[in-house]
């Protein structure tokens, strides 16, 4: 889940 | 989402939609480096790799599929629509951009969120979009007079990473333990390569006079 934390962003 | 953030996303949707407004109305690619088209690509498929494995939300899958479908769309014009192709200025968009993409990735292996494939390659999209501009800049000195569109394609794609720039900002003095240091430091450059542009851009309008870069 961390990672669709911090790559939310386009 | 913040409006930051927001106000990012739509500069940067305008400014490719008026580089395809140019392209399909004029029928030409005349002042536009491919270079830095190609970079743009690259940047999109390799910072978007998470696009079918990770779904965050349907307006993220619904832009990354227009930022990579509308770099490829014109890449592929520049380079085979019979019309377009022929205005493509060859023999000024000389950017040897290997090194670009090099230094890109040789960056990203040192620096990192995580040592992984997918990871490496989002932070050599990072980094290498920072440097993508440089050929169509290059362009742009060489060219001598641009045309509107152009003109206004550039000033857009150069202002949507201010935005995000005041995006971090935001985030980080709103969300706890909010970080972005390598996508942070890395559009502080991008933007800071816009900074002679932005002040000949600005010089244009207030003197409503034609665009020039000095050579």
């Amino acid at each position: 889940l961390n990672k669709i934390l911090y790559h939310d962003e386009l | 989402m913040n409006v930051f953030r927001l106000a990012g996303d739509m500069t940067h949707l305008l400014s490719i939609l008026l580089l395809l407004l140019k392209i399909y109305a004029t029928k030409s690619c005349s002042g536009v480096s491919r270079k830095t088209q190609e970079l743009y690509a690259i940047v999109f498929i390799f910072r978007y790799l998470d696009l079918f494995t990770d779904f965050i939300s349907v307006y993220n899958t619904f832009m990354k599929v227009v930022f990579i479908a509308s770099s490829l769309a014109i890449v592929w014009c520049m380079r085979f629509h019979p019309v377009v192709r022929r205005s493509y200025d060859r023999e000024l968009d000389t950017f040897r951009y290997f090194f670009l993409v090099g230094a890109s990735f040789a960056l990203a292996l040192i620096w990192h969120e995580k040592f992984s494939v997918q990871e490496v390659f989002w932070a050599f999209s990072i980094y290498l979009e920072a440097v993508a501009i440089l050929p169509q800049l290059v362009l742009l000195q060489r060219s001598g007079n641009v045309d509107n569109l152009t003109g206004q394609y550039v000033f857009f794609l150069g202002a949507y990473r201010a935005f995000y720039i005041l995006n971090w900002i935001y985030r980080y003095l709103t969300e706890p333990r909010f970080t972005r240091w390598i996508a942070g430091t890395s559009g502080v450059v991008q933007t800071a390569l816009y900074a002679d542009f932005f002040y000949y851009y600005f010089i244009s309008w207030k003197n409503n006079s034609k665009l020039k870069l000095p050579a």
